[in-house]
């Protein structure tokens, strides 16, 4: 069963020793669901990864760093889970992300879509949907709106958008919300 | 062009299919 695009899992593991970018490894590309799940079935799941580690599915073509060409105008949706999350809820929505992305959830606003990250840190972990153009408001807010429902977070939690720009230059540890 | 979408619950049968 063939994909609507092909997808490059990429693994990120924080050795302080080297730089940023050489840590960051591409894993596998896939353009089938058998492939999807023969890879899903394959490594270890999120919240097994060590501290300071980061999983990212990306359109093949763009890599997920704020620097490249269809991220830098870009931004992200971000769901911050509490450290006690990570057991319960890290596994499955991290699952439902990929599937909302594979699966092409986000209908005519899916070429707007990058990506997805989760990056497991010892005080928050982060899962967040790379959106390709912040300005497009339609887009960012329909995207939003299907993935909150997809992940079927309650309706008085509130998430929010980021542009990179802003995660990039963020003085405090908070990153102002579009 | 068409859209090759997959709902969630497709998907996850694909999993558990041979």
């Amino acid at each position: 069963h063939h994909l609507q695009n092909r997808w490059v899992l990429w693994f990120f593991k924080n050795d302080r020793g080297r730089a940023w970018r050489d840590n960051l490894q591409q894993i596998t590309k896939f353009d089938t669901v058998e492939d999807f799940w023969a890879l899903y079935s394959h490594i270890k799941l999120a919240s097994k990864l060590s501290a300071g580690c980061d999983y990212a599915l990306f359109k093949d073509g763009i890599e997920p760093t704020w620097e490249d060409a269809r991220n830098k105008r870009g931004g992200r949706w971000l769901i911050s889970l509490a450290k006690e999350r990570r057991h319960i809820d890290l596994d499955r929505l991290w699952l439902e992300t990929l599937l909302c992305l594979i699966g092409e959830s986000f209908e005519e606003f899916g070429q707007e879509v990058c990506g997805a990250v989760v990056n497991i840190r010892s005080k928050k972990d982060k899962i967040s949907v790379w959106t390709q153009e912040a300005e497009n408001q339609k887009a960012v807010l329909h995207i939003g709106r299907v993935y909150k429902e997809r992940l079927g977070l309650s309706t008085k939690t509130i998430i929010g958008y980021q542009t990179h720009a802003d995660t990039a230059t963020k003085s405090n540890t908070v990153a102002k919300s579009k | 062009g068409t859209r090759i979408i997959y709902e969630r619950k497709f998907l996850l049968e694909c999993k558990n299919s041979p």
